[in-house]
Protein backbone atom coordinates (compact mmCIF):
# COMPACT_ATOMS: atom_id res chain seq x y z
CA UNK A 1 0.00 0.00 0.00
CA UNK A 2 1.37 3.13 -0.68
CA UNK A 3 1.75 6.54 1.92
CA UNK A 4 -1.69 8.11 -0.06
CA UNK A 5 -3.59 5.33 0.26
CA UNK A 6 -3.06 5.18 4.42
CA UNK A 7 -3.49 9.00 4.65
CA UNK A 8 -6.93 8.37 2.71
CA UNK A 9 -7.50 5.70 5.02
CA UNK A 10 -6.85 7.54 8.02
CA UNK A 11 -9.08 10.32 6.53
CA UNK A 12 -12.03 8.53 6.17
CA UNK A 13 -12.61 7.85 10.03
CA UNK A 14 -12.88 4.40 10.23
CA UNK A 15 -14.22 2.57 13.27
CA UNK A 16 -13.74 -0.42 14.78
CA UNK A 17 -11.47 -2.83 13.73
CA UNK A 18 -11.04 -1.28 10.43
CA UNK A 19 -8.84 1.95 12.38
CA UNK A 20 -6.91 -0.77 14.01
CA UNK A 21 -6.26 -2.99 11.23
CA UNK A 22 -5.35 0.30 9.29
CA UNK A 23 -2.89 1.50 12.04
CA UNK A 24 -1.36 -1.96 12.47
CA UNK A 25 -0.43 -2.50 8.76
CA UNK A 26 0.85 1.39 8.74
CA UNK A 27 3.17 0.31 11.67
CA UNK A 28 5.04 -2.30 9.59
CA UNK A 29 4.75 0.11 6.74
CA UNK A 30 6.50 2.78 8.11
CA UNK A 31 8.90 0.52 10.46
CA UNK A 32 10.19 -1.17 6.73
CA UNK A 33 9.88 1.56 3.97
CA UNK A 34 12.56 3.43 3.28
CA UNK A 35 12.98 7.32 4.37
CA UNK A 36 11.11 8.37 1.18
CA UNK A 37 8.02 6.54 1.68
CA UNK A 38 7.94 7.97 5.18
CA UNK A 39 8.23 11.38 3.45
CA UNK A 40 5.62 10.88 1.55
CA UNK A 41 3.13 9.88 4.63
CA UNK A 42 5.04 13.09 5.24
CA UNK A 43 3.76 15.83 7.60
CA UNK A 44 0.06 15.23 6.51
CA UNK A 45 0.02 11.56 7.69
CA UNK A 46 1.54 12.49 11.04
CA UNK A 47 -1.28 15.66 11.53
CA UNK A 48 -3.91 13.26 10.73
CA UNK A 49 -1.98 9.93 13.43
CA UNK A 50 -1.91 12.94 16.13
CA UNK A 51 -5.62 13.76 15.33
CA UNK A 52 -7.10 10.79 15.85
CA UNK A 53 -4.89 10.02 18.78
CA UNK A 54 -6.14 13.27 20.53
CA UNK A 55 -9.63 12.43 19.23
CA UNK A 56 -9.96 8.77 21.42
CA UNK A 57 -8.04 10.34 24.04
CA UNK A 58 -10.66 12.74 25.11
CA UNK A 59 -13.36 10.04 24.18
CA UNK A 60 -15.12 8.85 27.59
CA UNK A 61 -15.67 5.29 28.66
CA UNK A 62 -17.10 4.49 24.62
CA UNK A 63 -15.59 1.37 22.98
CA UNK A 64 -12.81 1.85 25.85
CA UNK A 65 -10.45 -1.50 24.87
CA UNK A 66 -10.56 -1.03 21.53
CA UNK A 67 -10.09 2.92 21.38
CA UNK A 68 -6.95 1.95 24.37
CA UNK A 69 -5.41 -0.29 21.37
CA UNK A 70 -5.82 2.21 18.78
CA UNK A 71 -4.07 4.78 20.82
CA UNK A 72 -1.20 2.55 21.74
CA UNK A 73 -1.25 1.24 18.01
CA UNK A 74 -0.76 5.19 17.23
CA UNK A 75 2.12 5.45 19.93
CA UNK A 76 3.95 2.91 17.81
CA UNK A 77 3.18 3.89 14.69
CA UNK A 78 4.68 7.45 16.13
CA UNK A 79 7.88 5.64 17.33
CA UNK A 80 8.34 4.31 13.54
CA UNK A 81 7.96 7.88 12.29
CA UNK A 82 10.72 9.08 14.08
CA UNK A 83 12.83 6.69 13.52
CA UNK A 84 14.15 9.22 11.18
CA UNK A 85 15.46 12.85 10.70
CA UNK A 86 12.49 13.85 9.09
CA UNK A 87 9.82 12.15 10.89
CA UNK A 88 11.41 13.33 13.98
CA UNK A 89 11.63 16.72 12.75
CA UNK A 90 8.50 17.42 11.72
CA UNK A 91 7.02 15.61 15.40
CA UNK A 92 8.90 17.99 17.36
CA UNK A 93 7.54 20.69 15.22
CA UNK A 94 4.03 19.60 15.34
CA UNK A 95 2.37 21.51 17.82
CA UNK A 96 0.82 18.69 20.09
CA UNK A 97 3.02 16.20 19.27
CA UNK A 98 4.82 15.93 22.61
CA UNK A 99 1.19 17.35 24.39
CA UNK A 100 -0.32 14.16 23.07
CA UNK A 101 2.63 11.64 24.41
CA UNK A 102 2.63 13.08 27.66
CA UNK A 103 -1.72 12.25 27.52
CA UNK A 104 -0.58 8.91 26.68
CA UNK A 105 1.33 8.36 30.28
CA UNK A 106 -1.61 6.81 31.52
CA UNK A 107 -0.47 4.48 34.78
CA UNK A 108 -3.84 2.43 34.07
CA UNK A 109 -2.68 1.48 30.32
CA UNK A 110 1.29 0.28 31.34
CA UNK A 111 2.07 -1.01 27.83
CA UNK A 112 0.92 2.28 26.20
CA UNK A 113 2.68 4.19 29.18
CA UNK A 114 5.75 2.26 28.83
CA UNK A 115 5.81 3.35 25.03
CA UNK A 116 5.34 6.95 25.24
CA UNK A 117 7.59 7.37 28.34
CA UNK A 118 10.34 5.68 26.11
CA UNK A 119 9.47 8.15 23.78
CA UNK A 120 9.68 11.14 25.72
CA UNK A 121 12.82 10.03 27.51
CA UNK A 122 14.12 10.08 23.90
CA UNK A 123 13.39 13.60 23.09
CA UNK A 124 14.63 14.58 26.53
CA UNK A 125 17.69 13.72 25.76
CA UNK A 126 18.47 15.09 21.90
CA UNK A 127 20.89 17.76 21.95
CA UNK A 128 19.36 19.86 19.01
CA UNK A 129 17.18 21.66 19.01
CA UNK A 130 18.65 23.33 22.52
CA UNK A 131 15.98 22.81 25.48
CA UNK A 132 13.89 19.91 24.57
CA UNK A 133 14.17 18.15 28.34
CA UNK A 134 12.57 21.52 29.67
CA UNK A 135 9.81 21.60 26.85
CA UNK A 136 9.36 17.72 27.98
CA UNK A 137 8.87 19.21 31.41
CA UNK A 138 6.53 22.22 30.76
CA UNK A 139 4.20 19.92 28.80
CA UNK A 140 4.12 17.42 31.85
CA UNK A 141 3.69 19.74 34.34
CA UNK A 142 0.76 22.20 32.21
CA UNK A 143 -0.98 18.61 31.60
CA UNK A 144 -0.95 17.88 36.02
CA UNK A 145 -2.00 20.87 36.38
CA UNK A 146 -5.09 20.59 33.91
CA UNK A 147 -5.61 17.52 35.82
CA UNK A 148 -4.89 19.35 39.36
CA UNK A 149 -2.53 16.67 39.90
CA UNK A 150 1.22 16.28 41.01
CA UNK A 151 3.26 16.31 37.84
CA UNK A 152 5.37 13.89 38.52
CA UNK A 153 2.26 11.31 40.00
CA UNK A 154 1.95 9.36 37.11
CA UNK A 155 5.87 8.44 37.05
CA UNK A 156 5.80 7.44 41.01
CA UNK A 157 2.59 5.56 39.77
CA UNK A 158 4.62 3.69 36.98
CA UNK A 159 7.19 2.83 39.05
CA UNK A 160 4.47 1.17 41.67
CA UNK A 161 2.97 -0.86 39.05
CA UNK A 162 4.12 -4.62 38.68
CA UNK A 163 5.35 -4.09 34.85
CA UNK A 164 9.00 -4.33 35.03
CA UNK A 165 9.56 -2.36 31.73
CA UNK A 166 7.15 0.25 33.22
CA UNK A 167 9.07 0.96 35.79
CA UNK A 168 12.82 0.56 34.12
CA UNK A 169 11.02 2.96 31.43
CA UNK A 170 9.55 5.45 34.43
CA UNK A 171 13.32 5.03 35.90
CA UNK A 172 14.81 6.31 32.08
CA UNK A 173 12.58 9.27 31.81
CA UNK A 174 13.45 10.39 35.32
CA UNK A 175 16.85 9.38 34.85
CA UNK A 176 16.62 12.42 31.30
CA UNK A 177 15.00 14.88 32.85
CA UNK A 178 17.53 15.22 35.78
CA UNK A 179 20.31 14.37 33.81
CA UNK A 180 19.90 17.44 31.66
CA UNK A 181 19.07 19.71 33.68
CA UNK A 182 22.03 22.17 33.96
CA UNK A 183 21.71 23.94 37.45
CA UNK A 184 22.68 22.18 40.23
CA UNK A 185 19.74 23.33 42.38
CA UNK A 186 17.28 22.40 39.70
CA UNK A 187 18.51 18.86 40.04
CA UNK A 188 18.28 18.57 43.36
CA UNK A 189 14.49 20.27 42.86
CA UNK A 190 13.68 17.53 40.69
CA UNK A 191 15.09 14.48 43.03
CA UNK A 192 13.65 15.78 46.33
CA UNK A 193 10.00 16.58 44.23
CA UNK A 194 10.16 13.05 43.27
CA UNK A 195 10.86 11.88 47.10
CA UNK A 196 8.50 13.86 48.81
CA UNK A 197 5.93 12.31 46.13
CA UNK A 198 6.84 8.61 47.16
CA UNK A 199 9.49 7.57 45.23
CA UNK A 200 11.41 6.43 48.15
CA UNK A 201 9.13 2.88 48.54
CA UNK A 202 9.09 2.00 44.84
CA UNK A 203 12.83 2.91 44.43
CA UNK A 204 13.52 0.23 47.37
CA UNK A 205 11.53 -2.16 45.70
CA UNK A 206 13.02 -1.94 42.77
CA UNK A 207 16.58 -2.35 44.41
CA UNK A 208 15.53 -6.12 44.87
CA UNK A 209 14.75 -7.07 41.49
CA UNK A 210 16.97 -9.03 39.19
CA UNK A 211 16.88 -7.56 36.61
CA UNK A 212 19.53 -5.55 34.01
CA UNK A 213 17.87 -2.72 32.54
CA UNK A 214 16.65 -1.60 36.12
CA UNK A 215 19.94 -2.14 37.55
CA UNK A 216 21.44 0.22 34.80
CA UNK A 217 18.93 3.35 35.72
CA UNK A 218 19.24 2.68 39.49
CA UNK A 219 22.93 3.26 39.44
CA UNK A 220 22.30 6.19 36.91
CA UNK A 221 19.96 7.71 39.83
CA UNK A 222 22.26 6.77 42.51
CA UNK A 223 25.21 8.17 40.89
CA UNK A 224 24.25 11.07 39.53
CA UNK A 225 22.74 12.07 42.79
CA UNK A 226 25.89 11.32 45.05
CA UNK A 227 27.80 13.26 42.72
CA UNK A 228 25.45 16.17 43.02
CA UNK A 229 25.39 15.83 46.63
CA UNK A 230 29.52 16.03 46.35
CA UNK A 231 28.86 19.82 44.34
CA UNK A 232 26.56 20.58 47.14
CA UNK B 1 22.74 11.49 5.22
CA UNK B 2 19.79 13.01 6.35
CA UNK B 3 17.83 10.26 5.35
CA UNK B 4 19.27 8.01 8.02
CA UNK B 5 17.19 6.13 9.88
CA UNK B 6 17.41 4.04 12.87
CA UNK B 7 17.64 7.55 15.15
CA UNK B 8 15.34 6.58 17.78
CA UNK B 9 16.50 3.25 17.89
CA UNK B 10 19.46 4.75 18.84
CA UNK B 11 17.97 6.81 21.15
CA UNK B 12 16.60 4.27 23.34
CA UNK B 13 19.39 2.10 22.82
CA UNK B 14 21.77 4.69 24.38
CA UNK B 15 19.16 4.92 27.46
CA UNK B 16 18.39 1.41 27.83
CA UNK B 17 22.05 0.93 28.26
CA UNK B 18 23.37 4.16 30.46
CA UNK B 19 25.09 5.34 27.85
CA UNK B 20 23.16 8.42 27.53
CA UNK B 21 23.73 9.21 30.64
CA UNK B 22 27.45 9.37 30.82
CA UNK B 23 28.96 12.54 32.13
CA UNK B 24 31.10 13.97 28.89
Amino acid sequence: KSAQMYIQELRSENKDNQLLNCLESLRVSLNNNPVSWVQNFGKEGLALLLQILKKLQEEKDENINFGGKCQHEIIRCLKAFMNNKFGLKSMLDSEEGITLLVRAVNPMKPPMMTDAVRLLSAISILEEPEGLHERVLEVITEEAEKRNIERFQPLISGMQNSSIALRASCMQLINALISRAEELDFRIHIRSELLRLGLREPLKAVRMIENEELKVQLSVFDDQAEDDSEDL
Amino acid sequence: EDDETGIMDGLLEALQSGAAFRRK
